[in-house]
C-alpha cells in the first residue's frame, strides 16, 4: 500500500 | 537521517541563533522584517500540528519545539519588547504578506498529498516557507545596507534549504519509494529566491567589503 510516509523531516 | 539533512537543520538552527543574538545583543531589530518573522511563526505552527500526535524521535520533537518557540519569541520581541519594537523599520516593511498566506493556502487546497487537515496545513506550510523571505528581501533592497548579523542570518536561512535539496537527492537515490515532490519543488523555488542575495553576499565577502544591495 502506498502509505504516505509521515513527515519525518522538519 | 543523513548528513545533508543534519547540516540543513543545524544551519537552520544557526540562522535562528544569529537572529536571536542580534536582537538580544543590540536590543534592535533594524533591518529585520517582522512580517517575515510572522510568516515563519505561521509556517512552524502549521507544519508541526503533529507535534503531540506523531512521535518520530527525540531530536525531531525537540527541534520542532525550538523552532516554534523561537519564532514566536522573535515575533513577540518585535511587537512588544519596549526597546526592540522602537527600532522596527515599520515604514520599510510594507510587503503585503497576507497575500502570501492566502495564495499558499489556496495552493495547498489544490496541491497536497492527502486531503486531510494535517496534510493541507503541511503543504500550506511548505509553500508559505518558500515565499516567507520575500518581505525580508524587499526590506533589505529598500534599506540598501545590511549589517553583518542580518547578512549572516539570511545567508544561513538560505543555505539550510540548499542542504535539504541535497538531502532529497540523497534520499531519492538511496530510498526506493522516496518521493517528496511538494517539498522538493518548493525547496528549489525557496533557494532560488535567495540567489541574488547569495550573489551579492559572495561578492561582498570576496572583496571583503560591506554588503550592499542595489536599490
Amino acid at each position: 500500500a502506498d502509505v504516505v510516509a509521515e513527515h519525518d523531516e522538519l | 537521517m543523513n548528513i545533508f539533512r543534519l547540516a540543513g537543520d543545524m544551519t537552520h538552527l544557526l540562522s535562528i541563533l544569529v537572529l536571536l543574538l542580534k536582537i538580544y545583543a543590540t536590543k534592535s531589530c533594524s533591518g529585520i522584517s517582522r512580517k517575515t518573522q510572522e510568516l515563519y511563526a505561521i509556517v512552524f505552527v502549521a507544519r508541526y500540528l503533529d507535534l503531540f500526535t506523531d512521535f518520530i524521535s527525540v531530536y525531531n520533537t525537540f527541534m520542532k519545539v525550538v523552532f516554534i518557540a523561537s519564532s514566536l519569541a522573535i515575533v513577540w520581541c518585535m511587537r512588544f519588547h519596549p526597546m526592540v519594537r522602537r527600532s522596527y523599520d515599520r515604514e520599510l516593511d510594507t510587503f503585503r504578506h497576507y497575500f502570501l498566506v492566502g495564495a499558499s493556502f489556496a495552493l495547498a487546497l489544490i496541491l497536497h498529498e492527502k486531503f486531510t487537515v494535517q496534510e493541507i496545513f503541511w503543504a500550506f506550510s511548505i509553500y508559505l516557507e518558500a515565499v516567507a523571505i520575500l518581505p525580508q528581501l524587499v526590506l533589505l533592497q529598500r534599506s540598501g545596507n545590511v549589517d553583518n548579523l542580518t547578512g549572516q542570518y539570511i545567508f544561513f536561512l538560505g543555505a539550510y534549504r540548499a542542504f535539504y535539496i541535497l538531502n532529497w537527492i540523497y534520499r531519492y537515490l538511496t530510498e526506493p519509494h522516496f518521493t517528496r515532490w511538494i517539498a522538493c519543488v518548493s525547496g528549489v523555488v525557496q533557494t532560488a529566491l535567495y540567489a541574488d542575495f547569495f550573489y551579492y553576499y559572495f561578492i561582498s565577502w570576496k572583496n571583503n567589503s560591506k554588503l550592499k544591495l542595489p536599490a
